[in-house]
């Protein structure tokens, strides 16, 4: 039997240097340990790379903490947009959707792109049209809510500025001074 | 952003990407996370990539295929590849954020150049780790 192994990435972080307590700390390493695990399980099983690494992110994307799925961050208009994409080594097939709202589990909807249509991206209207014609459920916006993710919208709302999802020293300060003045300039 | 890359017992390899793009983002803004070679990307003959950062260089980079290319051109492995690109290739242009990736004998590397990285690693060699960079 070949090696085999998973690995996972909950983004970058959102939570810059000094606002990570302990506890929060154990909140990230377990749902990231539980993403890594439910994978590596399927891996064990004899199941695929594709079965494994669409677990993991689908438990990556029911977990608030990282953004995708239920923690996808606010747009401009307070909404959610999610995009998510698979790729199959050994086949080559890819699916992937883009600007997707209400789907619980983006990835699966990508999955289901690449073994369900003839196609490799969907986007928008149409994406969601193809998630209704599988039969989706769609979550509403309250599913989605956070109240940490609002906050930071709230910090930025009415300006021109937008925020990764990390967040390097450098680019905290440019953000954050560029919505500052922004802001201000309202003013004069 | 969440991504996983998987090889599995018969050295066949896969990655995924999820993300809910970037705060107070609008007219229909798209990041790298779903676009096929620059934030995800997966091949038998290299390697399976999954991406996160700033999304518009990682477009730009077209980073996902580029760590590839350096497997199956100049022969890198898949660590020195995603490296490479990471640390030299994608900084060039200005790019911040990582990446994950595995190549078809299970091995994995987790390059990144800026902090706040949320990974985890786990092998059938016994490898099993999460860690907050």
């Amino acid at each position: 039997m070949k090696t085999f192994s998973i690995a996972i990435h909950g983004g970058a972080g959102t939570l810059v240097k000094g606002m990570m307590t302990p506890e929060l700390e154990a909140q990230y390493k377990l749902a990231l340990q539980n993403a890594l695990d439910a994978g590596y399980a399927l891996l064990e099983d004899g199941k695929t790379a594709v079965d494994a690494v669409e677990e993991a992110v689908s438990v990556l994307e029911d977990s608030p903490l990282f953004n995708a799925g239920k923690g996808a961050v606010f747009t401009a208009t307070e909404t959610h947009e999610m995009d998510a994409s698979i790729m199959d080594g050994k086949t080559l097939n890819a699916g992937a959707v883009s600007l997707i709202t209400g789907i619980k589990n983006p990835v699966k909807l990508s999955r289901d792109v690449m073994e369900k249509s003839e196609h490799v991206f969907l986007a928008g209207d149409g994406a969601m049209q193809f998630a209704k014609e599988l039969n989706y459920k769609l979550k509403d916006a309250s599913y989605f809510y956070d109240e940490f993710r609002h906050k930071q919208w709230l910090d930025i709302k009415d300006t021109d500025s937008f925020q990764l999802d990390h967040a390097s020293d450098k680019n905290e300060k440019s953000v954050a001074e560029r919505s500052r003045s922004q802001k201000d300039s309202k003013f004069g | 952003t969440v991504g996983a890359v998987a090889c599995d017992q018969d050295g066949n390899i896969a990655a995924a990407t999820s993300t809910g793009g970037m705060t107070n983002k609008k007219w229909g803004r798209v990041g790298d996370s779903p676009m096929i070679g620059a934030g995800n990307y997966a091949n038998n003959k290299t390697c399976a990539i999954s991406c996160t950062g700033s999304g518009e260089f990682f477009i730009r980079g077209v980073v996902a295929y580029d760590v590839a290319c350096l497997m199956e051109h100049k022969g890198m492995s898949v660590k020195d590849a995603s490296s490479e690109v990471i640390h030299k290739r994608i900084l060039d242009i200005g790019g911040d954020g990582g990446l994950i990736a595995v190549d078809t004998n299970g091995n994995i590397a987790m390059p990144f150049n800026t902090e706040g990285m949320y990974r985890g690693q786990k092998s059938s060699n016994g490898i099993d780790d999460v860690s907050i960079y």
